[in-house]
C-alpha cells in the first residue's frame, strides 16, 4: 500500500 | 462570546464527528465565528473546522479568544443536549470556562453546564488556496458505504479520478474490489448526484482507516465532495448550510 506520508510533509506550520 | 444555535444537533454531530481523531482542541472565536484546526496524533490528517457568524442567530464575539477545549469532556456535556434544544455558547474574555445553555424547544427546561478549559499549544498550518486537479461530488453515504466495504478488503484505497468516474480500489490478501462512480444527475433528487470535474486525471492512495473515520461526519451533509491532486493531501469536505464546513485533509501513501 506504500508508506504514509505526513501532512506536514505537505503544509507549512503558520 | 454569545454564540446561539437553533438546533443543538448540528454541534453535537460536528463533535461526534471529530473527536476520534483529535482529542484536545482549540475553538477559535472571533466575529466572523468559531473555527478549528487541528491535527491528528500521528500528523497524517488535518481537521479543519468552519462554523460562520451566520450559521448562529445570534453571533456576537467582541475580541478573539481560543476556547481550549477536550472533545471527551465536551461530549459528555453535549451528551445532556437534545438534538432539537436550542444550544448557546457563552464565554467571557479571559475564560476559565465554556458555558453551554440548553433550552427546550417548548422552554419548560433550561439546562446550562460549564466545561473547564484547558491551554493547548496548538500548531497551525496554512493550507493553500488549492487549484484541484480532480473534484468529486457523491452522496455521503454512498461515499461511507465505500470505504468501509473496502476496509474489509485492505487498509488502503487507490482512488483514480478520470473524465469517466472516480474509482475507488482496494487490493488485498483474500482478493481485490473495486467501486466506481459515473458522473449523474438525477433529476428527482440531486441530494443523489454525482459530479466530477476534472482537469487532469488522478490516481492516488490512501489509508481506509482515516477516510472510515471521516465517514463518521456522513449525518452532517447529504453530500461529500473529494479534490485531488496528485502528490498533494486529499480533501473531503462536509458543507454546511451558511458556508460553514467540516473539511479533513489526508496525506496520501506514497509510492515505495
Amino acid at each position: 500500500g506504500g508508506r504514509q506520508a505526513g501532512i506536514t510533509n505537505f503544509y507549512a506550520r503558520s | 462570546l454569545e454564540a446561539r444555535l437553533e438546533a443543538a444537533d448540528l454541534f453535537k454531530k460536528v463533535v461526534e464527528a471529530i473527536k476520534d481523531l483529535v482529542q484536545h482542541c482549540n475553538f477559535d472565536c472571533n466575529d466572523s465565528g468559531i473555527a478549528l484546526q487541528a491535527m491528528d496524533n500521528s500528523h497524517v490528517a488535518l481537521v479543519s473546522m468552519m462554523l460562520t457568524a451566520d450559521t448562529f442567530t445570534p453571533f456576537r464575539c467582541d475580541r478573539n479568544i481560543p476556547l481550549g477545549i477536550d472533545l471527551t469532556s465536551l461530549t459528555k456535556v453535549l451528551r445532556a443536549a437534545q438534538s432539537s434544544d436550542i444550544l448557546t455558547i457563552k464565554s467571557e474574555d479571559a475564560p476559565d470556562v465554556v458555558n453551554l445553555v440548553f433550552e427546550g424547544k417548548d422552554q419548560d427546561r433550561i439546562s446550562e453546564y460549564d466545561l473547564k478549559l484547558m491551554d493547548i499549544d496548538q500548531e497551525h498550518l496554512g493550507i493553500p488556496d488549492t487549484e484541484y486537479a480532480a473534484t468529486a461530488s457523491m452522496p455521503a453515504a454512498d461515499f461511507k458505504r465505500i470505504c468501509s466495504d473496502l476496509l474489509l478488503i485492505s487498509e488502503a484505497v487507490s482512488i483514480e479520478c478520470t473524465k469517466e468516474g472516480i474509482t475507488f480500489k482496494a487490493e488485498g490478501d483474500i482478493g481485490n474490489g473495486s467501486v466506481t462512480l459515473r458522473q449523474h444527475s438525477d433529476l428527482e433528487n440531486s441530494d443523489k448526484n454525482v459530479d466530477i470535474s476534472l482537469t487532469e486525471p488522478v490516481a492516488l492512495s490512501f489509508s481506509l482507516k482515516y477516510l472510515t473515520g471521516f465517514c463518521k461526519a456522513t449525518g452532517l451533509s447529504n453530500q461529500v465532495r473529494l479534490c485531488l491532486s496528485n502528490d498533494v493531501p486529499l480533501m473531503v469536505e462536509y458543507a454546511l448550510a451558511n458556508n460553514s464546513y467540516l473539511r479533513f485533509y489526508l496525506a496520501p501513501k506514497i509510492g515505495d
